[in-house]
């Protein structure tokens, strides 16, 4: 016993001591950065390693989001509620104000308190502009895509054609165009002479009010639906692992604006798992089994209706759902 | 979760935002 016991113990430090290491000489590279950074130093974000990604990629991220969605589903008994909610908006900095239910009884469980909405006067929609933002939360990044490559944070990218999937959505559009002609993915995109593409990226924090809304005027036409990992999308992990839009599960919903292509992707996270498009009944996501690589296809065109779901800019579009 | 939004539109749209900035929905994101 005194052997096997000497034998278990024997790698539990060498396991600590290099575990040790390697998270000290991590925080002291990004010290490092941060010295750089605060002398006015521009200093490239540290990147994840294939490796470091493949490792995270490990992680069962779907099944801990479901299981973190089942367990959110558990009705909660009503002298519950209160504390509970409490506790997670007092965590989270959520506003109950602003919430079209101020009671917090009235919320079966945490997944229902999660979904809640907002008095309409809570969000007036700008009517100047001709964007706006669908949701809360933060600008992560935006401007001017070039070259196919979006960034997801300033200095990390990720590509266009990866994010969006081939373009043979344009058929139920319309907008076939002569491809042999075209230098790259992104002119297949732009269906307007003198346009260019633009992209913006809003990080929805957990507290924040979790429903997404029409962000302009635009026809929705088709669906893309990619099943795929779960891993968490906050600012510090959008810096740290490239292409990590592309690895995430997401739902791209493209169709057209008045200035041509017009596009809206949801991506999902670890604790959000779920993705609901209020007029797309069939959608199902972060379903058990999915094929890597894979994505389903669905157009919104039909027979009778050529024209797409047509979006007016602040409608009320879908929802991000615990688990 | 993370919402991306990519649209074509005319050479002179801008983006009335700064990287980091809280927004939320409703308020404008850019214009002609």
């Amino acid at each position: 016993l005194n052997g096997a016991l000497l034998a278990r113990v024997r790698p539990l430090p060498i396991l600590l001591a290099t575990g040790g290491g390697y998270v000290g000489y991590d925080q002291y590279g990004r010290y490092r950065d941060r010295r750089l950074e605060s002398l006015g130093i521009e200093v490239p974000p540290r990147i994840a390693s294939n490796t470091q990604v493949a490792l995270y990629k490990t992680i069962p991220t779907r099944v801990l989001s479901r299981a973190w969605g089942r367990l959110n589903q558990v009705e909660l008994p009503t002298w519950l509620r209160k504390p509970v909610y409490s506790l997670y908006i007092w965590t989270f900095g959520v506003n109950m104000k602003e919430a079209a239910v101020e009671d917090l009884h009235h919320y079966r469980n945490l997944s229902e308190f999660f979904r809640r909405k907002l008095k309409p006067q809570a969000r007036p929609v700008c009517d100047s502009h001709c964007v706006i933002s669908p949701a809360d939360g933060k600008i992560l990044h935006f401007g001017r895509v070039r070259n196919c490559e979006v960034e997801q944070v300033k200095g990390v990218t990720y590509s266009l054609e990866t994010f969006l999937g081939p373009h043979t959505w344009a058929e139920t559009l319309g907008l076939n165009k002569n491809e042999d002609d075209l230098t790259s993915f992104q002119d297949l995109l732009v269906t307007k002479e003198g346009n260019e593409l633009f992209h913006c990226v809003v990080y929805l924090a957990p507290g924040d009010y979790h429903c997404f809304h029409s962000p302009t005027d635009w026809r929705v036409a088709h669906r893309r639906h990619f099943p795929g990992s779960l891993m968490s999308v906050n600012p510090g992990v959008a810096r740290w692992i490239k292409e990590l839009f592309c690895h995430n599960e997401r739902v791209v919903l493209s169709g057209e604006w008045t200035h041509g292509f017009f596009s809206l992707t949801a991506v999902g996270a670890t604790n959000v798992g779920s993705i609901r498009i209020y007029f797309d009944k069939e959608l199902r996501t972060n379903a058990p089994r999915y094929s890597k690589g894979s994505y389903n296809d669905f157009s919104y065109l039909s027979n009778n209706n050529q024209e797409g779901v047509a979006m007016r800019k602040g409608e009320h579009l879908g929802e991000f759902n615990l688990g | 979760s993370t919402i991306v939004l990519l649209f074509e539109a005319p050479r002179d749209f801008t983006f009335n935002l700064k990287p980091g900035q809280k927004i939320r929905f409703g308020e404008a994101l850019g214009t002609m």
